[in-house]
């Protein structure tokens, strides 16, 4: 699964997700990318998300959604509403994975709970940040 | 003015530390490097964060290193389904594709449903007859091949396991740390 969060210069936010499913997955099995508040979501006041990971526990918990409700209703920051809802919320779940967030700010938030993220991330002219959990 | 920022994430299809070689972390993080600027650069241009998004995961699709587009994994009956989605947050509009193969970037298919038509997911060969009408880009099975990819496939198949993008190989299970 391969996914980006952006904001723009006139502070609009987008988030795009896609991927290539599982391994040997069955039965036209689809996982939380394609599912608007589970795997992808935007929002200008609140902020874009994009998942990767386990999609059935980011399904069932709404996961990208969910860190926009955070904000939103709970007054979370999003490092906050990201942090609780994969080391916290998901752990418990057993759900495996991490998520990239962005808002107006241009506040990024690259989280996750288990190996084999890969990450990336610029803001304004600052130098490019890339990173590889192993 | 605001700033401006993107961030991208990419699973690469059950490679695990024990199988990443310094040469091919060189190239995972050439890649992600890549992808990143592509989309700073749109929006340097003064575009908006939709064609950023856009273009930077069009990018990790056409990337072999990837699971999505080109590098998608095998599916139990040897073929490549994907799915994407995309979002704007300015006007709350979004669209999606599922199930779909053969389609060259899932995410400009989920962004012309999103543009071109009333509705928010698409799915299956429908999906695809759509983006065939709007002539996007369709390649051969042979163009998601992957000889990696196809290894993955028949270990996962021999040990019976539907595998995540960043799980373990079957054989290759080790003791898992979490961050």
């Amino acid at each position: 699964t391969v996914g980006a969060v952006a904001v723009d210069q006139f502070g609009n936010v987008a988030a795009a997700t896609s991927t290539g499913g599982m391994t040997n997955k069955k039965f036209n099995r689809i996982g939380d990318s394609p599912i608007i508040g589970a795997g992808t979501y935007a929002h200008n006041a609140t902020c874009a998300v994009s998942c990767t990971g386990h999609g059935e526990y980011f399904m069932r918990a709404v996961v990208a959604y969910d860190v926009a409700c955070l904000i939103e209703y709970k007054g979370l920051s999003l490092a906050e509403a990201c942090h609780y809802v994969v080391h916290d919320k998901l752990v418990k779940q057993g759900g495996e994975g991490g998520l990239i967030a962005i808002n107006q700010l241009g506040d990024i938030v690259l989280s996750f709970n288990s190996e084999g993220m890969y990450r990336a991330s610029k803001k304004n002219q600052e130098p490019t940040y890339v990173g590889i959990y192993k | 003015m605001n700033p401006i920022a993107i961030a991208i994430h990419g699973g690469a299809g059950t490679i695990l530390s024990a199988l990443m070689t310094p040469e091919k972390e060189v190239m995972y993080r050439q890649a992600l490097q890549e992808a990143v600027e592509v989309g700073h650069q749109i929006l340097l241009q003064g575009k908006s964060s939709l064609e950023a998004v856009e273009a930077a995961v069009r990018n990790l699709e056409d990337c072999i290193l990837f699971n999505a587009g080109r590098g998608s994994v095998f599916t139990h009956e040897g073929k490549h389904e994907m799915d994407a989605a995309i979002m704007y947050g300015a006007t709350g509009m979004a669209g999606a594709v599922a199930g779909v193969r053969q389609v060259r970037n899932p995410i400009t298919l989920a962004k012309t449903v999103m543009q071109h038509s009333e509705h928010v997911l698409l799915v299956g060969d429908g999906a695809e007859i759509f983006g065939r009408s709007l002539d996007l880009a369709f390649e051969p099975d042979s163009y998601f091949f992957d000889t990696a990819r196809h290894e993955q496939w028949l270990a996962a198949l021999k040990a019976d396991q539907v595998v995540l993008d960043h799980s373990a190989l079957p054989e290759a299970t080790t003791d898992r740390k979490f961050g």
